[in-house]
């Protein structure tokens, strides 16, 4: 494995989103995978719809929230394809769900794998390198005063309420840390962006980790 | 100052203002503690941003909705090939 790996060095990482008041953050991660995953497989980087997953996925709540994986098995059992942002623009409202046709362009689930690499967090290195960036459950409560660096207290791991998107780490320095996308605008963290230790699953990092196949 | 950082509306007179202002100075006494252990220099730094007039309970609310969801641990990596 590199020392280093940053998929937004290779241009297939869309730029930080803000979820706004809306608990959409479960739709932000799994769209941000496949953007990226679409993108590694050689089409242009374009947004794909968050609002279709808000609406559409009738097994999480919207805005209420939603489970990372009930979301990617709705995507895998529908093959429903995800349309652009631009035909179906985020309003941070859940909405009733607008419907296309087959033969409408768009993105479509092929599978995903889920994993705990909880202890074995080089192995989830390993498949971020090879399959692309990563959706993750963390614990965020911290997060709420979180101004940058890398975050290695103050954070419990099992106690996921937060979906991310894992894109890189760093190991090259004193402390390793995975470098996680979030979808709170660029005014928070990092440019919206979260340094998280490696090691120990902090925050959970490595407790609900999936990948998502085209 | 942070009402104008963050485009907040609510007037000094309201009752909101006085709502808020009390969290604020909860989210202070919590940077402290937090920033206790960011001796080291890459640690990581908590203070003031957009969330700071939230109360803990209202940021779980309103950002914190993704549902728990138990995966199966890794197995490690294929030995074959």
């Amino acid at each position: 494995l590199p020392a280093r790996f940053d998929w937004r060095d290779k241009a297939v990482v869309s730029p930080v989103q803000n979820q706004q008041a809306c608990g959409s953050c479960w739709a932000f991660s799994v769209v941000g995978a496949m953007q990226s995953v679409h993108a590694i497989e050689g089409s242009t980087l374009e947004r794909l719809s968050v609002q279709q997953v808000l609406d559409c996925s009738y097994k999480n709540e919207g805005c209420n929230g939603g489970s990372t994986l009930q979301a990617l098995d709705w995507l895998k059992q529908t093959r429903v394809k995800l349309v652009l942002e631009s035909e179906y623009s985020y309003k941070a409202k859940t909405g009733i769900c607008h419907y296309f046709s087959q033969s409408h362009g768009g993105v479509a689930l092929k599978n995903f794998t889920a994993h705990d690499f909880g202890g074995q967090e080089k192995a989830m290195m390993g498949q971020l390198v090879e399959c692309g960036p990563l959706v993750a459950l963390v614990d965020a409560v911290s997060w709420q005063d979180y101004l940058g660096g890398i975050i290695q207290h103050h954070c419990s791991s099992h106690w996921s309420n937060h979906a991310v998107l894992v894109v890189g780490y760093d190991t090259t320095g004193d402390i390793p840390y995975w470098i996680v996308q979030n979808s709170w605008g660029t005014s928070w963290g990092n440019e919206g962006y979260v340094y998280i230790k490696i090691g120990d699953s902090v925050c959970g990092i490595a407790d609900s980790v999936a990948a998502v196949f085209l | 100052s942070f009402r104008e950082l963050f485009h907040r509306r609510y007037d000094v007179n309201s009752e909101e203002f006085n709502r808020r202002h009390l969290y604020f100075q909860d989210t202070m006494k919590r940077h402290k503690y937090l920033n206790s252990f960011s001796a080291a220099p890459h640690s990581a730094k908590y203070g003031i941003n957009q969330f700071s007039d939230l109360s803990q309970k209202e940021f779980r609310e309103l950002y914190l909705r993704a549902s728990t969801a138990r995966a199966p641990s890794f197995s490690g990596l294929k030995t074959e090939g």
